[in-house]
């Protein structure tokens, strides 16, 4: 679960972005 | 007989399969996995280099909504997972404020269970 | 049956909003309602797909009880993953 959250939370951030989204999960999904 | 190829089947693998710099394709090669959470202990891959074609795991996600059709092998029940989640993700996508799936599933929260 | 998958379901739910929870505060940045939903589905099927390996992994190993090795054993594909679980697992058997 952190490890998800984390990459989430890292996806979110190399957009520019203060909030994980939906799509921030999904574009991780795979290689998780 | 052998595992290892004979002489022909070594010939005919060079002249059809084999990448050569001649045929000007990039060697593919997975994206390395990186933890955010563990230490990163997975070997360094050689040829992380500009001359490999990086696959990309999520490019194609978006078409992996439904299973595709089969041959011989059926998909796993982790495809199916995976189609699932993806699914559901597509019906979230564009909600606003309230989670349909916390609005379902916050009824059947019992705190003895946690 | 459905009644206790769906109470396990809203259990997991409620970790998961736990844990993102301390991640957001680590890493300053806020989870949507829909993406904490999306990490609780995948780690609920994904304790599916646990939970039938281990019991095949105890079975061949012709046990009715599954252990730590067929935990361990969940991880061999990663390094990191084995690496992290070896180390509890000698924790806790400490």
């Amino acid at each position: 679960v952190r490890e998800a959250a984390a990459r989430g939370a890292r996806q979110a951030q190399a957009e520019d972005l203060d909030r994980v989204d939906i799509e921030h999960v999904e574009k991780v999904l795979p290689q998780l | 007989e052998n595992w290892c190829l004979t002489s022909e089947e070594f010939e005919e693998w060079s002249r059809i399969y084999k990448l050569k710099e001649s045929d000007g394709v990039k060697e593919p090669i997975l994206p390395q996995s990186h933890f955010e959470t563990l230490e990163n202990m997975e070997e360094i891959a050689a040829s992380q280099a500009e001359d490999a074609h990086k696959l990309s795991l999520s490019e194609w996600r978006l078409w992996q909504n439904r299973p595709f059709p089969t041959h011989l092998v059926d998909h796993s029940a982790r495809c199916f997972h995976f189609i699932d989640v993806m699914e559901m993700i597509e019906l979230m996508r564009h909600e606003e404020g309230d989670c349909s799936y916390e609005l379902e599933i916050q009824p059947y929260l019992n705190m003895n269970d946690i | 049956r459905l009644l206790h998958t769906q109470r396990l379901k809203a259990a997991v739910h409620y970790t998961v909003g736990c844990l993102s929870q301390e991640v957001a505060e680590d890493k300053e940045i806020q989870f949507s309602k829909q993406s904490i939903a999306a990490i609780s589905e995948i780690t609920f099927r994904q304790c599916e797909n646990f939970a039938k390996d281990l019991e095949m992994f105890a079975r061949h190993g012709k046990r009715t009880i599954i252990n730590t090795e067929d935990v361990k054993l969940l991880a061999r594909r990663s390094n990191s993953l084995l690496r992290y679980i070896t180390q509890k697992s000698e924790e806790l058997a400490l």
